[in-house]
């Protein structure tokens, strides 16, 4: 299968760090994915393309990060969203110029499954820029809100933080991304609903595994004067119930609602217009 | 003595923390101070004035915060420095047109005598919003640089955070504060070196104390599920370093260096205007 992930975010929120510990704690034995190429969407944003083939479950995965580095980081952020709007209609503009044809490069597909997307962690709530950002995006590509570097928030921050993000998504009617209901089968809905509810998903990354110093162990995570942030400690942040989504329980239903969902309302608009 | 901070950044960095945790921490049973008013100086940035007697080596000083929420929190924040900027010359008009007439209300004298600018701790560098800021700050008012919510960065992050804002700093010839040098005493010298080489000062700040998991003592920090973050802990951060340079080291010198050299400045703008 293919599949293709989008991190979206200012800099500096560790976006470049969370797809390197995505791919470092699925690919054990890693050596730096190839880095299929960079491209400049515009003067504002760039898109890195890295790619790696892993294997979940016995199967393989070609799984994609698009990261966007120059994003939101300019004194006036007026309309920053729109190469990547553009970005990801082209991708589907391409599959639609390719379907009439019988053959079509499969590596080629860039149409993005899941954006996550990165938060400044505040403390208070969105900025006005997440929420326009989420808007536009909401609607054209799977949403997932992370909040970046959640080491910085006391757990009673991140609580308080989760519910306002969480109140301000409702208030501006912004689409994140949730699962479909299968009415008839009652453990599959509470699994979601318990993933699900911990949306907007705290992320930590690091580039190293250091020494926990409560079990001694190696363990991937951030090594403060008074203590370790640990990427793969559930009580520490969410990375673990992330990856599991991501990868294993709902890959399957991001890439058939963009491939379906998403894209139909695609092909209407062009249609329409 | 009236001695008047200005803390700036945008939203989030824990600006009114750090206050709080200042004044806190300056009169240890302390209630909150008097927030004198708050005026919106444009529709984008409002101040918030807060002012405390505090008394330092015996004599009483009337210590005055100036808080400035809304600042650079648009998704356009283009010349979002200008009501700042409008409001230091403002003060500076105040006094001039005051220092005709015999009386004059102390309390009214606005004029500050240092700014602390927040640096959001992305790991990177300077953000452009920062460097233009800064860059038409350093020239009016004794500019000091503050890495916020240091306790996001590792010892290894910070050390290479700070030579990366210190670079950006000489680069753009961003004129931040230093104090007089006097050739003829070594060890004043020799101090002051050792207090700014630690700038850009790292800064963590908390509302409340909890224990030290080291020590068993009440704390000033923040309790994370790995360990406490400890304002007053010079391992941790700067605050202590900061405190001491603002309250105790260079306040006369602050105070000073605004009401002749950044006064005099603005006199001759204005008598050359
Ligand atoms: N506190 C904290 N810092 C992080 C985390 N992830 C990355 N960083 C640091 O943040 C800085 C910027 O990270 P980077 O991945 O380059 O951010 P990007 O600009 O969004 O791609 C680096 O110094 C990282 O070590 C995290 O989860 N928590
Ligand atoms: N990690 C971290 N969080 C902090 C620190 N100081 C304040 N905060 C938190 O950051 C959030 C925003 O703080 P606030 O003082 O309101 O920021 P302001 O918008 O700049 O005035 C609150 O949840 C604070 O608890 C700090 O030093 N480190």
């Amino acid at each position: 299968a293919n599949f293709t992930i989008m991190v979206l975010g200012e800099s500096g929120l560790g976006k470049t760090t969370y797809v390197n510990t995505l791919f470092t704690t699925l690919l054990r034995d890693y050596k730096r994915p190839e880095h299929r190429f960079q491209k400049q969407l515009e003067r504002t944003v760039q898109i890195d393309v890295v790619r790696a083939e892993i294997e979940e479950k016995g199967f393989n995965v070609r799984l994609t990060v698009i990261d966007t580095p120059g994003f939101g980081d300019y004194v006036n952020n007026q309309d920053c969203w729109v190469p990547v709007v553009e970005f990801l209609d082209e991708q589907h503009q391409n599959y639609m110029s390719h379907e009439q044809r019988a053959q079509r490069d499969e590596k080629d597909d860039l149409r993005v499954h899941v954006c996550l997307y990165f938060i400044q962690p505040t403390g208070h709530t969105l900025k006005p820029l997440d929420i326009e950002v989420m808007k536009q995006l909401g609607s054209r590509v799977n949403l997932i809100p992370i909040i970046a570097k959640a080491d910085t928030l006391t757990p009673g921050d991140l609580a308080v933080f989760k519910d306002r993000i969480r109140d301000c998504i409702s208030t501006h009617n912004i689409a994140v991304y949730s699962p479909p209901v299968q009415s008839d089968d009652e453990e599959n809905t509470r699994r979601n609903q318990s993933i699900f509810s911990a949306m907007p998903f705290s992320v930590i990354s690091s580039e190293s595994d250091v020494t926990s110093p409560t079990t001694g162990e190696k363990v991937r995570g951030r090594q403060y004067l008074w203590g370790v942030a640990e990427v793969e400690n559930e009580a520490h942040c969410d990375f673990k119930k992330l990856r599991n989504l991501l990868i294993r329980t709902h890959m399957h239903d991001l890439i058939a609602s963009t491939e379906e969902h998403h894209y139909e309302n695609f092909r209407m608009d062009k249609l329409g217009a």
